[in-house]
C-alpha cells in the first residue's frame, strides 16, 4: 500500500459516499446516469470474484464489500426507490455499445486464458468506460448540480491517483500491470473535460454547465 | 500464457 492507492481508495469511498448522501438528502437521482450505476455493480461483481477465495488483507477484503454493496443499493435506489425522479429520457446510452466490445477486448487481451482472470480483465476494461452513460447524459442536459459533479471530481480522481500509484509500484516494487495501466489512463483521459470544466467552474462557484 | 501480475489492488 502506498499513499497514492490510499488516497485514491479513500477518493473513491468519498464518492461513493457522495453520490448516496445526494439521492438520500434530495429524494431523487435527478441527473444521474443509472445506465452508469449498473455499469459500476458490474464492474464490481466481475472483479472482486476472489472476495472468498483470496484473502489479501482486512481492508481490502473491507472495501470489496463496501463497494459491491453500496454499488447494488445505488442501483436499487435509482430503479426502485426513487424511480419516479430518474431521468429516463436522458439516460440513453446503448449500454451494448460498452459491454459488447469490451467483453469481446476482454477475451482477446488479457493476462491469461481462465474465467476469473477474463472477468477481472473485463471489469477492468469495463470500469475504463463505464462513466460514458454518465458523462454522455450531462453533455445531454447540458448541465449537472454542484452535488453531482463533486462526485464525479472524486470518482475521475481517484483512478488518476492509481496511476501515481501504479508509478510508485514500478519504480520502488518493480509491479507493472500493462492492461490495468492502459483502462486506467483511458479511464481518466475521459474525465479531462470535465475536470476543466469543474476546476474553472465549479470550484469558482459557479454551476457545472455543458456546452450542450 | 505469462503469470498474471499479482491481484492486490481493489
Amino acid at each position: 500500500m502506498n499513499i497514492f492507492r490510499l488516497i485514491g481508495d479513500m477518493s473513491h469511498l468519498l464518492a461513493i459516499v457522495l453520490l448516496l448522501l445526494k439521492m438520500w438528502k434530495t429524494r431523487s437521482c435527478a441527473g444521474i446516469s443509472g445506465k452508469s450505476q449498473i455499469l459500476f455493480a458490474l464492474v464490481f461483481a466481475t472483479r472482486y470474484l476472489d472476495l472468498f477465495t483470496a484473502f489479501i488483507s482486512a481492508y481490502n477484503s473491507t472495501m470489496k464489500l463496501f463497494f459491491i454493496s453500496t454499488s447494488l443499493v445505488t442501483v436499487y435506489l435509482m430503479y426502485f426507490k426513487f424511480r419516479a425522479t430518474y431521468d429516463a429520457n436522458h439516460d440513453t446510452f446503448r449500454l451494448e455499445f460498452l459491454v459488447v466490445p469490451v467483453g469481446g477486448l476482454a477475451f482477446l487481451v488479457n493476462h491469461n486464458f481462465s474465467p476469473l482472470e477474463i472477468l477481472w480483465t473485463f471489469s477492468i476494461y469495463l470500469e475504463s468506460v463505464a462513466i460514458l452513460p454518465q458523462l454522455f447524459m450531462m453533455s445531454k442536459t447540458g448541465e449537472a448540480e454542484t452535488i453531482t459533479s463533486h462526485y464525479l471530481f472524486a470518482l475521475g480522481s481517484y483512478r488518476a491517483l492509481y496511476i501515481l500509484n501504479w508509478v510508485f509500484r514500478y519504480y520502488f516494487e518493480g509491479f507493472f500491470d500493462l492492461i490495468a495501466v492502459v483502462a486506467g489512463c483511458v479511464q481518466t483521459i475521459l474525465y479531462c473535460d470535465f475536470f476543466y470544466l469543474y476546476i474553472t467552474k465549479v470550484l469558482k462557484g459557479k454551476k457545472l454547465s455543458l456546452p450542450a | 500464457d505469462d503469470a498474471a501480475p499479482e491481484k492486490d489492488e481493489l
